[in-house]
């Protein structure tokens, strides 16, 4: 209701795991994750992209999530992989 | 640019096209694709054959929705097209429900989203460099599409630089087809290196302003591409800069006369431009240059014979103790043009020349050969230039003559 003509905020978590900046979500944990690992899945984006850094969905996020892309992860590289136990 | 981590073994690469899209003549397509895995061997020893049956490393398909790999396409919009890394096969899959298109503003640039893809195939991931053809938002179509220099460096970390002339037809302006490295003397540069301000982004990118074109610099001099028009990048910001500097806050200051702009990364950050006297408390206008100091991460600005430090979390910025002389920094001279950070050490711009300054003996570096040396040789890549230090006249510093 935030973002008529965009995306929905579940669109939005949807997008952030498909591009590799939140982890998939467990469907055992009712999907629930934390305002704490969005916002910082959100900032991650938000970096990536260029945007102003608020870690919440704001407009021009929502903007830039509703533009067509490329579908690989935006997160791929060695640097983004599991560190080592 | 980013690397994903793996890159293929051999330069002679065969691909094959599969499955074609529903709404482009096969032999159009066959065009585009060519053209779009050119954009890569334009600047690498990379060659790229087509083939049209058998085993080939790039496998290209056009489908809808589910198509085999768990990674369904989801209709118009959205997600265009994704291609695997090299340590995953390198195939390219682009959405068959888009509208490809060829030269034209409507549906989606068939030969960009290509380009794009076969980078991926290549082993580039995406870059966070918004003009780059790795970024991974479709811009729309391009009518002169050129290769970002960030996707050229990225390429060239993965293959190298091009070696061997294709004889190949150019592609651009700028695309030649000789056996040179393209990262070669700037013309203009090398003729006059005076500057009118050089600075770092919070990227980490070098950049020299001069009138009103722009260039990157890499450790081997000016990047491919360059100059480009500073307006073109910087929305609002005319030429002819007097100084800038990026911030600890990523925000890059670019100061002009008695004004200054604010920009995060090339986008203006907020309405600008604003007067110095309100910005910066305690800075006079027409500044020579401004640097945050790798001694102490506070800003200095230089003009005439003067500096004056200014740090933002004081109040006043400015001390009642400045400005004071700028031969307090020993071996700098006064009226400088330019200054910039490299590799922890403040370099001063000046002339045809620069000083490298060492924070440890506070002071201009001794070295062989002696400061100052010719800027063009060492930042611009002009290797006509003389390599050795400068003689200095009373206005400007010259090439000596034993040189």
């Amino acid at each position: 209701e935030d973002n008529p003509g965009l995306i929905s905020q579940t669109a939005a978590m949807n997008y952030l795991s498909q591009f590799g900046y939140l982890q998939p979500i467990n469907p055992t944990s009712g999907g629930i994750i934390s305002q704490d690992t969005l916002s910082k899945a959100i900032s991650e984006f938000q970096a990536f992209a260029g945007l102003n850094i608020t870690g919440d969905f704001d407009e021009e996020t929502y903007k830039l999530m509703a533009l067509p892309r490329c579908g690989v992860k935006d997160k791929v590289g060695p640097g983004f992989g599991r560190s080592k136990r | 640019y980013a690397l994903q981590g793996s890159r293929w073994r051999v330069k002679k690469l065969t691909y094959k096209i599969s499955k074609y899209p529903r709404n482009l003549p096969q032999h159009k397509v066959d065009v585009e694709l060519n053209k779009a895995f050119k954009v890569w061997s334009e600047y690498t020893d990379l060659v790229f054959i087509q083939k049209k049956s058998g085993q080939v490393h790039i496998e290209i398909r056009f489908e809808k929705g589910e198509h085999g790999d768990g990674d369904p396409f989801d209709g118009p919009g959205g997600t265009l097209a994704h291609a695997y890394f090299p340590v995953y096969g390198g195939d390219a899959h682009f959405d068959d429900a888009e509208q490809w298109t060829i030269d034209s503003f409507r549906g989606t640039n068939l030969f960009q989203v290509a380009a794009h893809e076969f980078g991926h195939s290549l082993g580039l991931s995406h870059s966070d460099v918004k003009t780059a053809l790795m970024a991974p938002f479709y811009r729309g179509y391009e009518p002169y599409f050129t290769l970002d220099d960030d996707d050229i460096q990225g390429i060239q970390a993965l293959y190298g630089k091009k070696l061997v002339s294709t004889g190949g037809i150019p592609s651009g302006p700028r695309y030649t087809t000789t056996t040179s490295p393209p990262s070669e003397e700037d013309s203009e540069l090398c003729t006059d290196p005076r500057v009118d301000t050089m600075f770092n982004s919070a990227e980490g990118h070098m950049y020299v302003f001069k009138g009103d074109r722009y260039w990157r610099l890499t450790a081997d001099g000016v990047a491919v591409g360059y100059p480009k028009y500073i307006s073109h990048s910087w929305k609002g910001l005319p030429g002819n800069i007097d100084a800038a500097f990026t911030y600890k806050n990523g925000k890059t200051y670019f100061f002009k006369g008695s004004k200054y702009w604010r920009y995060v990364g090339k986008r203006m950050d907020g309405d600008y431009p604003k007067e110095i006297s309100e910005g910066f408390t305690g800075i006079p206008d027409n500044i020579d240059t401004v640097t945050v100091w790798t001694g102490n991460g506070k800003i200095y600005f230089y003009k005439g014979t003067k500096f004056w430090r200014f740090d933002p979390a004081q109040k006043p910025p400015v001390k009642n103790t400045y400005p004071k002389l700028t031969s307090n920094w020993e071996g700098v001279p006064d009226n400088l043009d330019a200054s910039i950070v490299y590799r922890g050490y403040t370099y001063f711009f000046k002339g045809n020349a620069y000083y490298r300054f060492n924070d440890r003996t506070f002071s201009v570096d001794v070295a062989e050969p002696a400061f100052p040396r010719s800027t063009a040789y060492w930042w611009f890549g002009c290797r006509s230039a003389t390599k050795g230090t400068l003689g200095e006249t009373d206005e400007q510093l010259v090439t000596s003559s034993n040189q």
